[in-house]
């Protein structure tokens, strides 16, 4: 995750993500925005928090194939730099989505269940807890 | 040959080529349609 | 570059080691590709799962659903759904020997690399850029030919003993001699695996208590040797001077985690040439660290031996130091003999010890008689001793393919990794896809080349390793250069910003 180019790979492909939604004739912008906001959460839960293992064989005797990816990064260590990215975007996501939804109660609500659900596994006392 | 290679799609089976090229076809269209609709 | 200043410096030699950084856009492209293909992969998972796809892959059957699976399907993902896709680039059967030249048969498959059918044909003369074969002595003629198939009706093949029971023949005995006149050090040991001569020797060198200081690029089997010992590992990266200097200063100063009790020993392993990065190890740097912080070196010449040197004596005459400041020299006949099997050498007491104690010497078959016959006549041979000057030449050649070939493939606008004396040649692929056209555009044109993908490499790393020899003469790497431009112009992968525009 800290290899070069990912993480602008990444914001490019959350901006693609939302103009595909933008593109869609009948989504409002709010819409897009939360739809953008809780497609993104849930694509990031998926492979960072579900997800276990890694999907080729490693030579490390399965020490690895408990672990969610986001245990695996850099070893384990806490707030590396791809750590507090991949913590920091989420929230930059969120805080844009709350700009444009103008403060809407509904919206408000479905993004920020969406974001503590993304946020929460990030803590580091949640590392390794089931 | 390189929109398949930088793609990957050149890696992928013929029908899968065809939904993949499907979906960026249509994607684009409403882009458009709704650029349009924007302006 | 790193030009060490030639007056006073530690290198009697320019070391000229290059790794162009990945262009931004190529990074990008190359992580849309992965998501793309990891899109479809989920894809056809989900189309296998409902049976409305045949699965090829091995799997449970109902009866078996409720036992601990076998299979970590998951960890199947990267495989069945990305590699199977190319992988007719890989593992082709050949039927010649690994020359210059190679015989392949062909083969075809009708469900999308599933499974392969034999068309019956061999496609002759392929020029082999992809195997280990750097002095050419991977022959079925030449010098070793005649005392080879001698000793195979003498001795016969299988030894079916080891080293301390029966399998012990005075032809290894020759061969150590001859190995550790070859190193320059006081005793030599011969193993029938390269491999397991890591594997099984250094959890008999450290144990619990030790400390081991890994390059991050190590093969696996010093990673699975040093995991065996038990003892602490530390990584540091690749040839990088400054971060092996801080990890034995750490070691040195805060000694065993929690006790604080110092080191036991303190093993540096590194290898002589890279072979998945083209580098070549800064030896000099490497053992005047080893020097202060009184710590010992393990080097592993699996590549070099043989491939880098005036006399092919390896990464130690290379940069023209001493064999007695390097403590284990082990190395492989694999590359450069034409032949199998490692070796470790040393000081007498080392070797003694070890005949006793490792792994390979009590338990492992020792090497095969005909072997043994093919690696002292190429060492003879490399030293000059069958009095002819044909491994003197292998060596100049071998020397002067590798400047050509990189400089040649750096004008030619390729990125190419690692050191330029090396002869092995990363050429960057970068995008998946690329991966598997590049190898079958070669093919095409008759090349076999050697591909590399994530997982064996970083992910936005993919490359093709080409591998020198001196049985390759010029005309041959001019035909190579010639398809290669070719193909590099189809597939657009002249990245590099240092390429002469015309």
């Amino acid at each position: 995750m800290n290899s070069r180019g990912i993480w602008l790979a990444y914001s490019i492909s959350v901006a693609v993500l939302h103009i595909i939604l933008l593109s869609i004739p009948f989504f409002s912008v709010p819409v897009v925005w939360t739809l953008t906001n809780v497609i993104h959460n849930l694509a990031m839960y998926w492979l960072l928090h579900t997800v276990k293992g890694t999907p080729f064989e490693t030579p490390d005797q399965g020490k690895d194939r408990l672990l969610t990816h986001w245990e695996q990064i850099d070893y384990g260590t806490q707030w590396t730099s791809s750590r507090k990215f991949l913590s920091i975007s989420p929230i930059v996501l969120y805080i844009l989505t709350s700009f444009y939804t103008k403060y809407d109660p509904v919206h408000f609500v479905i993004n920020t269940t969406s974001l503590l659900s993304v946020l929460l596994p990030k803590l580091p006392l949640f590392h390794g807890v089931r | 040959y390189q929109y398949l290679l930088v793609t990957a799609l050149y890696m992928l089976e013929p029908w899968e080529r065809t939904v993949f090229n499907s979906m960026l076809v249509s994607i684009v269209g409403m882009a458009l349609y709704t650029g349009y609709v924007f302006m | 570059i790193h030009h060490i200043t030639q007056n006073g410096g530690l290198y009697k030699r320019p070391f000229n080691e290059a790794f162009e950084e990945t262009p931004m856009l190529v990074a990008v492209l190359t992580y849309v590709g992965y998501g793309i293909l990891t899109l479809f992969g989920y894809l056809r998972d989900f189309l296998r799962y409902w049976k409305i796809e045949k699965c090829h892959n091995a799997t449970e059957r109902e009866e078996q659903r409720d036992f601990v699976p076998l299979y970590q399907d998951f960890e199947n993902f990267y495989t069945r759904n990305l590699y199977m896709r190319i992988r007719d680039s890989w593992n082709r059967p050949i039927c010649s020997v690994p020359g210059g030249k190679v015989d392949l048969l062909e083969r075809v498959s009708h469900d999308y690399n599933w499974t392969f059918t034999y068309t019956g044909k061999v496609i002759k003369d392929i020029i082999n850029m992809g195997s280990y074969n750097y002095l050419g002595f991977a022959e079925n003629a030449g010098p070793s030919k005649i005392p080879v198939t001698k000793v195979l009706s003498q001795y016969g093949c299988g030894m079916c003993s080891t080293r301390q029971e029966m399998g012990n023949v005075d032809k290894h005995e020759e061969l150590e001699t001859l190995l550790a006149r070859y190193l320059g050090v006081e005793s030599a040991l011969a193993y029938g695996m390269g491999f397991a001569t890591n594997s099984m020797n250094i959890p008999a060198l450290v144990g619990k208590g030790c400390l081991i200081l890994s390059d991050e690029l190590n093969h696996a089997s010093l990673v699975l040797g040093a995991r065996l010992s038990g003892a602490t590992i530390r990584i540091f990266k690749h040839n990088n001077m400054q971060s092996l200097e801080k990890l034995l200063k750490d070691a040195i100063v805060y000694g065993q985690p929690r006790t604080h009790r110092p080191w036991k020993k303190i093993l540096i392993i590194v290898e002589g040439i890279y072979s998945m990065e083209g580098s070549i190890v800064r030896l000099p740097e490497v053992i005047a660290l080893k020097k202060k912080y009184k710590s010992y070196l393990y080097l592993d010449e699996a590549h070099s031996i043989g491939a880098l040197g005036p006399n092919g004596r390896g990464v130690v005459e290379y940069f023209g130091l001493d064999p007695e400041d390097v403590d284990i020299m082990m190395g492989t006949f694999t590359k450069s003999f034409g032949a199998a099997g490692g070796y470790i050498g040393g000081k007498k007491e080392l070797i003694d010890y070890l005949r006793v104690h490792s792994h390979s010497a009590v338990y492992a078959t020792s090497l095969s008689p005909p072997v043994v016959q093919q690696i002292i006549t190429t060492m003879k041979c490399i030293m000059g001793e069958d009095g002819t000057t044909l491994g003197k030449q292998r060596i100049q050649q071998l020397a002067e393919n590798t400047r050509y070939f990189r400089r040649r493939l750096k004008e030619l606008g390729f990125i190419i990794y690692g050191n330029e004396d090396s002869p092995v040649v990363p050429l960057m692929l970068y995008m998946p896809a690329k991966i598997g056209a590049f190898g079958r555009e070669m093919l095409k044109r008759h090349i076999g080349v050697v591909v590399v993908g994530f997982p064996a490499t970083p992910i936005i790393e993919s490359r093709a390793r080409i591998c020198l020899s001196a049985i390759h003469t010029k005309e041959i790497l001019d035909i190579a250069l010639k398809k290669i431009d070719e193909v590099g112009d189809l597939l657009m992968l002249k990245y590099s910003r240092h390429r002469q525009v015309p």
